[in-house]
């Protein structure tokens, strides 16, 4: 399963 | 980064920006809602999370601090500062702004990415962030009268979500990067609420008078 993806936006 | 999202962050570093220098300059808050204010501290408190265990850049890193100690510093000066206090027009400020968290966090539990802390709180924020502007809208509403330093921080505010419609759209088609459909439907939600005011913004900036919102 994929990693939790960073949220790159604010 | 794209032209789009820089322009969404910068319409949004300025609403800060305007609003601080407003408090400051004319040291009162007249006119601006304690509600939306606690609400958009919560929005930023809860979504920035991730502020400590993921890097993405200092631009990013720096940007969340701003809006975390701004929001926070914002609250403080219309709860507890001496001078600004006294200025803020609590009898107009009515909205109760608590059955937008519950609604917040009930959606947030039904709809997210994934059942994680951090996705749960992500999702929260996101959704509150999209109506924490009632309760500033209902307050100009009710004034009637909007000064001009208030009338461009709900502008620019406003103007910021609108932005990243766009680098959502701009993002689709180059990084075909999927913006998830949480963000997009919020989103516009949150834009459609201005609509109204935009409407009226423009009108007075186009016949150069005062900001004036029907009752």
């Amino acid at each position: 399963e994929e990693n939790e993806k960073p949220h790159d936006e604010l | 980064m794209n032209i789009f999202r820089l322009a969404g962050d910068m319409t949004h570093l300025f609403s800060v920006l305007v609003l601080l220098l407003k408090i400051y300059a004319t040291k009162s808050c007249s006119g601006i809602s304690l509600k939306t204010q606690e609400l958009y501290a919560l929005v930023f408190l809860t979504r920035y999370l991730d502020l400590f265990t993921d890097f993405i850049s200092v631009y990013n890193s720096v940007m969340k601090v701003v809006f975390i100690s701004s929001s926070v510093a914002i609250v403080w000066c219309m709860r507890y500062h001496p001078l600004t206090r006294r200025t803020y027009d609590k009898d107009l400020d009515t909205f109760r702004h608590y059955i937008l968290v519950g609604v917040s966090i009930i959606l947030a539990l039904l709809f997210h990415d994934r059942f994680t802390f951090r996705e749960v709180f992500w999702a929260f924020s996101i959704y509150l962030e999209a109506v924490a502007i009632l309760p500033q809208l209902v307050l100009l509403q009710r004034s009637g009268n909007v000064d001009n330093l208030t009338g461009q921080y709900v502008f620019f505010l406003g103007a910021y979500r609108a932005f990243y419609i766009l680098n959502w759209i701009y993002r689709y088609f180059t990084e075909n990067h999927y913006s998830r459909w949480i963000s997009w439907l919020a989103g516009f939600v949150q834009t459609a609420l201005y609509a109204d005011f935009f409407y009226y913004y423009f009108v007075s900036w186009k016949n150069n008078a005062k900001l004036q919102l029907p009752a």
